[in-house]
């Protein structure tokens, strides 16, 4: 028996919106820890991994670990339904074939159940190590997503660069090119308006833009973003969600031949 | 020209 009950529902139908464009089946984790994901792109070249910790569900009751196959166009469906200040239980019972999504609105005079088909999917965990990495770019959410939708009418890749100077986005198209950096800003009034540049080491890699700009549906999740890079690694892009987890999003580097 | 490197290349299978 399977029970998780989220106060702040909205949060579930942003995580949906977030990820859907890039992954069409997913299998969802439920353990004591909480609720999670891994799953990557039909190509293989990037990977969404979310966690929903079990302290942030109002309730969460998981008596043995289950994993459930569903179709994460039809869980957003479903999802839409639900009004953004409706709390969302999830339920599902051991060894059943179907996921049931719970919402109710806030004042609890409107309750409705949507009851959704599993699907049965194989699923591919990778194993990704703790790594450390030469840099670590903290800004925010917006201001990453305006860049990847501004350079990504130019060209169709991004060079992230990092230096003490700052960080560096750059592409080159058939019109032309453009170069964005972004500064070390840390005088700002609000914390989540700054730019934090955390740089052990100079990292230049180049990433396809469609991917940056698939991953960037995640900003309504989260002000602040951080990306992190090294030579030769896939970039993490994380955005936190308060108090509860994350999403995060790999991506391979488009490496020279 | 830069090649698209795939995942598995960096990550191992579970």
């Amino acid at each position: 028996m399977l029970e998780l009950r989220l106060v702040q529902g909205s949060l579930l139908k942003k995580v949906l919106e977030s990820i859907k464009e890039l992954v069409t089946d997913a299998n969802f984790d439920c353990s004591s820890t909480g609720f999670s994901l891994q799953a990557m792109d039909s190509s293989h070249v990037a990977l969404v991994a979310l966690l929903l910790r079990s302290e942030g569900f109002e309730h969460y009751r998981c008596d043995r670990n289950m994993s459930m196959g569903m179709n994460l166009n039809n869980m957003a469906k479903m999802l839409k339904c639900a009004g953004n200040d409706d709390i969302i239980t999830i339920k599902a019972d051991d060894g059943g074939d179907t996921v049931t999504f719970m919402f109710e609105s806030p004042t609890q005079d409107k309750i409705s159940d949507f009851e959704m088909k599993l699907m049965d999917i194989d699923s591919e965990h990778l194993g990704i190590p703790e790594a450390e990495y030469h840099a670590i770019v903290k800004m925010p959410s917006s201001e990453f997503a305006r860049i990847c939708r501004d350079l990504s009418s130019i060209g169709d890749t991004v060079v992230i660069s990092v230096t003490k100077e700052g960080v560096k986005f750059s592409t080159k198209g058939d019109i032309g090119s453009a170069n964005i950096v972004c500064r070390q800003n840390t005088s700002v009034d609000k914390p989540e308006e700054a730019t934090v540049i955390d740089m052990n080491e100079p990292v230049s890699l180049t990433f396809a833009l469609r991917y940056m700009n698939s991953f960037t549906k995640a900003t309504p999740l989260s002000n602040t973003v951080s990306i992190s890079l090294s030579n030769e690694l896939p970039v993490v892009v994380e955005y936190k969600i308060a108090e509860m987890g994350y999403v995060r999003f790999y991506l391979a580097p488009k490496i020279e031949e | 020209a830069n090649k698209q490197s795939k995942l598995s290349a960096f990550f191992t299978m579970k």
